[in-house]
């Protein structure tokens, strides 16, 4: 890369907005063929059938007060031995907001109730991993309306108040606890089915460019004589 | 005193040469941005063109100004152009794209759909 294309991307953001956003989210390689399907995406897709048309035009009514939705996926996993009928997990979720643009109005873990295995099945719940007495849950609006066999839990006020980091990283502990239902051999499956896509966190977002600065063209032309070339530069990016 | 009225070039009817809002779609595929935006496959923002006329009707929503450097370019001086066609309501779109991190994102884009046109 030229240093002068370098400095031109640089500046993207701040010159052309959405193109700076697009930029900041989209991977630098073609996503995983993993990513592109199974249950988080499936679950993503019905909340985008909910809430958009076939052609991506926001519905009426709309079903929550955010614009933009979040699915993360758990970065670290660890099982417990079993003990007695209960067999525990604990995942570990990365947050790291964008607070200048994201302001965050819900937020909740979704997982699967029921985890059917070939010879019995398990009956789960989450909840955060701390070592806070006193854990404020709920808190958030209305989400949609989840599709059958997922269940959530609303965490907005306790990750509003305990984890949701001013700057830079924090991690977001939850525990996954299952119970045997039936009194048969489980076996080593129940790690693989806790671990397939069960648990992940939703986040929900006021999502906002108003509060990026726009730099006028004049300003543009007078840093960078010569190369104000606004249709150049995004070809470039492009 | 209004000058000659200016006919319209041959051939087109003025429905086909005044501003006015054109549907258009393209892909994301097109875009090259199929690799990351899960959903919708086609977008379809749209445009505006033709000319503006020389009475701004009220449907136009056009300013004041407007109505003004059209009389300029009638009375005073005709290098000034007319008002241009551009759009003037806009609507949001919603997409759902992998992030970089391997998240999933549902996102509203505002102002991505032209809905209607003004001349300004």
């Amino acid at each position: 890369v030229h240093a002068q294309d370098a400095v031109a991307l640089a500046q993207v953001p701040t010159l052309l907005p959405l193109l700076g956003a697009l930029l900041q989210e989209a991977p630098r390689k073609s996503p995983r063929r993993r990513l592109t399907r199974g249950r988080p995406l499936q679950y993503m897709l019905e909340l985008y059938r909910q809430n958009a048309d076939p052609h991506g035009r926001p519905r009426e009514k709309r079903i929550f007060s955010a614009n933009a939705v979040r699915l993360v996926r758990p970065a670290g996993r660890r099982a417990l031995p079993p003990r007695g009928p209960w067999y525990v997990q604990t995942l570990d979720f990365l947050l790291e907001p964008n607070r200048d643009v994201e302001q965050l109005v819900r937020a909740a873990v979704v997982y699967r109730p029921h985890l059917h295995l070939s010879r019995s099945h398990l009956s789960c719940h989450v909840e955060p991993w701390a070592h806070k007495s006193a854990i404020l849950l709920g808190g958030g609006s209305l989400g949609f309306a989840l599709p059958e066999a997922w269940a959530e839990r609303d965490l907005t006020n306790y990750i509003q108040q305990q984890v949701w980091p001013p700057k830079g990283k924090r991690v977001l502990h939850i525990q996954v606890r299952c119970q045997q239902q039936e009194r048969t051999e489980v076996g080593l499956g129940w790690r693989q089915a806790l671990a397939t896509d069960t648990t992940f966190l939703v986040l929900y977002f006021n999502n906002t460019f108003k509060n990026v600065p726009q730099t006028g063209l004049q300003e543009l032309v007078l840093r960078n004589p010569g190369g104000a070339d606004l249709f150049s530069l995004a070809r470039r990016v492009r | 005193q209004v000058g000659p009225v200016r006919s319209e070039a041959p051939g087109q009817s003025l429905e086909q040469t005044q501003c006015s809002l054109h549907p258009f779609q393209v892909s994301f595929h097109q875009l090259g941005w199929e690799n990351w935006i899960i959903a919708p496959h086609l977008y379809s923002p749209n445009y505006c063109k033709g000319a503006c006329p020389r009475v701004l009707h009220s449907g136009l929503h056009s300013p004041n100004h407007a109505i003004i450097q059209n009389l300029i370019n009638e009375l005073v001086d005709g290098s000034i152009p007319r008002p241009s066609c551009v759009p003037y309501k806009y609507t949001p779109i919603s997409v759902l794209l992998i992030e970089a991190s391997g998240s999933i994102l549902y996102k509203e884009y505002e102002d991505m759909i032209a809905q209607s046109c003004t001349c300004r």
